[in-house]
């Protein structure tokens, strides 16, 4: 463990936070794509599937339920509890058009030819694209509330950070895994413009962002 | 430099 990746958990933690406790309280999903939360409630349901077979801290453990949980509560409440508040029209990103390559490509490109493994490497490609509906909803709505904004800077963050885990990694003990860094460099990516907009907008005072 | 995942990355 070291302070990059350390921030990184917590940063990934409070942008899971922000967004579940925002649809609680506003009892309302509005603005909020409810297919790049299922789809990151499948990585973590195929990232940590060795949740019960494989025990490595508290810490890893107690983080993987926390995000399943909560990730599995906020696909509820979009979906189910405050389903009338979810913005269908505008949540229309194919998924099928991430799901298939994703899949394709960790049959293709993992490490090893074992179901764990190969679920696992789905988790980790599907995670780079998971949050483009969320993305893309926000360029056809045009706006997002500044709730939803620090909810991306945050998750935008997470991988970043984890980037710098992966560099410090190599200098200090030579470790490298080049999928995740990959994946994780593509996923930042998606970030950057994002992160202009949230850094000269939002920050700016702004009480929502609106789109150029 | 190794190609190899960590088992205790979340």
């Amino acid at each position: 463990m070291n302070v990059f990746r350390l921030l990184g958990d917590v940063s990934h933690l409070v942008a899971i936070i922000i967004l579940f406790l925002k649809i609680f309280r506003s009892k309302s999903c509005a603005g909020i794509s409810g297919k790049s939360q299922v789809l990151f409630a499948l990585v973590f349901t195929t990232r940590y599937l060795d949740l019960f077979t494989s025990f490595i801290s508290i810490y890893n453990t107690v983080m993987k339920v926390v995000f399943l949980v909560l990730s599995y509560a906020t696909v509820y409440l979009i979906y189910l509890r405050f389903r009338s508040s979810y913005d269908s029209e505008s949540d229309t990103f194919r998924v099928e058009f991430l799901l298939v390559p994703v899949a394709g490509l960790s049959f293709l490109e993992n490490y090893d030819f074992t179901p764990i493994e190969i679920l696992w490497t789905f988790s980790i490609y599907l995670e780079s694209v998971a949050i483009l509906p969320q993305l893309f909803m926000i360029t056809k709505t045009g706006e997002a509330e500044s709730i939803t904004t620090h909810y991306l800077f945050f998750l935008g963050l997470y991988r970043a950070l984890y980037l710098a885990n992966w560099v410090w990694r190599y200098h200090t003990e030579g470790f490298f895994d080049q999928i995740a860094v990959v994946s994780g460099v593509v996923q930042t990516i998606f970030y950057c413009d994002f992160f202009y907009l949230y850094v000269t907008k939002v920050l700016k005072g702004n009480s929502k962002l609106t789109l150029p | 430099a190794m190609m190899s995942r960590s088992h205790d990355e979340l």
